[in-house]
């Protein structure tokens, strides 16, 4: 279950409230994945006290409205991030990077699919640079691709060069020591361009699979 | 090599210190739902009500305190407190379930002087199925408030702590931001390890 709590003393309205409430979760607690089971509990809450003073901030209330949404967007996905971060059994934190959908829900849908799926995961934990299953994800998450304009890249947390596996739908040659040795860092990026017309773009996190996920699951009620 | 890893993941992620926004007061304490003495019931109050928003699971089977806190919402009540419970979920409790969330929220209501409308929210984590053993949380709920709750660093740690199931460290974070001259300051809790792949709305 994920549980989560914004608590503020910024005089914000309660419908402003609500509405940066739902966007920064739409862009942060709703775009993160461990294991892809949807709990019955999960709950984000928010509290808006007043107690630092000043002008009340609402929907009408222009750049205090925008500055205060957009910091609580990258308050929340840093909180959200924590929850992959210590995802059961993770050793891998993992961005999903989605360009050039044709919408920002087909990014969304993609990199989700990316995230969510198993086979992805568990070559993550193996640190096996399988661009193959990453492809296979894309291709069934039914949203329009253009498979001749596909690119997918592994982007390394050291600012080192990326790592080329897929470009506009071709293999490259893989280097398999370099993709080694980006997998061995606890955190990646995985880039996948869509080559839609679209500038529809999401991000997603999430972690590998392991041995230890089933361990801690297979008996999490006794 | 496995408690090396969990404890590089606390160091690395838990702050060692904070700064937090004014006005509320946080804690936790162990009611003997989990074991070994864990924290497991928390609570983060505002010592004046506060404008409040949610967003909840959109899984059909909803938890008797998703049920209950929307309800409280959607009432447009202002919100003094949110209590958390650990170890049980009192997800698919039926009709016990939801009298135990209200009676929750009415305790904690009661317990600080809110009685004219319900100004909690309540939430629960842990094990689907289960009721939740009211005998061992309702009696810690006054202790809770007028022993545990602090506004200190130590305060909020604990608060994360006691939200805690597989978690291996407490989720916190905190930031003070400046708009238009005036300086806000937000503090975040969350917990999570598994069944994680939300659509809240």
């Amino acid at each position: 279950t994920l549980l989560g709590f914004l608590v503020t003393d910024a005089p914000i309205s309660s419908g402003a409230l609500q509405s940066i409430l739902k966007y920064s979760v739409d862009r942060s607690f709703n775009c993160i994945s461990v294991d892809g089971d949807m709990s019955t509990n999960d709950t984000i809450a928010a509290l808006a006290n007043g107690e630092a003073g000043g002008p009340e901030i609402n929907e009408s209330s222009g750049e205090s409205y925008n500055k205060i949404r957009d910091e609580f967007t990258q308050f929340a996905q840093s909180l959200a991030q924590l929850v992959v971060r210590d995802g059961e059994g993770a050793t891998k934190f993992v961005t999903i990077k989605v360009q050039n959908a044709e919408s920002f829900k087909d990014a969304q849908k993609v990199a989700k699919t990316i995230s969510n799926s198993p086979l992805v995961k568990t070559a993550l934990y193996g640190k096996d640079a399988n661009w193959g299953r990453i492809l296979c994800a894309i291709g069934y998450s039914d949203v329009p691709v253009n498979t001749e304009k596909t690119n997918v890249s592994f982007i390394p947390t050291d600012g080192s060069a990326d790592l080329k596996l897929l470009v506009n739908g071709e293999p490259q040659q893989i280097d398999e020591t370099r993709a080694s040795e980006i997998l061995e860092f606890e955190d990646l990026e995985i880039h996948v361009d869509l080559g839609t017309n679209g500038d529809g773009e999401a991000s997603f996190w999430t972690c590998d699979l392991s041995h230890e996920y089933v361990t801690i699951n297979g008996d999490y009620r006794s | 090599s496995s408690f090396s890893q969990l404890s590089n993941k606390y160091s690395k992620y838990v702050p060692t210190e904070g700064i937090y926004p004014k006005g509320y007061l946080v804690g936790s304490v162990s009611t003997g739902v989990k074991k070994n003495n864990q924290l497991d019931l928390s609570i983060i109050k505002s010592i004046n009500p506060a404008n409040a928003a949610a967003v909840f699971t959109t899984n059909k089977f909803k938890a008797a305190p998703v049920q209950v806190s929307k309800k409280i919402l959607d009432q447009g009540n202002k919100i003094n407190s949110i209590v958390i419970n650990s170890g049980c979920a009192n997800a698919v409790t039926g009709a016990n379930g939801l009298k135990d969330a209200q009676e929750i929220v009415k305790t904690v209501d009661q317990t600080i002087g809110s009685t004219d409308v319900a100004s909690t929210i309540c939430m629960s984590t842990g094990v689907i199925g289960q009721p939740l053993q009211m005998n061992k949380i309702l009696p810690q709920i006054p202790k809770l408030i007028n022993e545990n709750l602090g506004e200190s660093h130590e305060s909020w740690v604990s608060c994360a702590k006691g939200i805690m199931t597989t978690d291996t460290f407490p989720k916190l974070i905190s930031r003070s931001i400046n708009i238009n001259g005036n300086t806000y300051t937000i503090a975040g809790l969350s917990k999570g390890a598994g069944m994680i792949c939300p659509n809240m709305a």
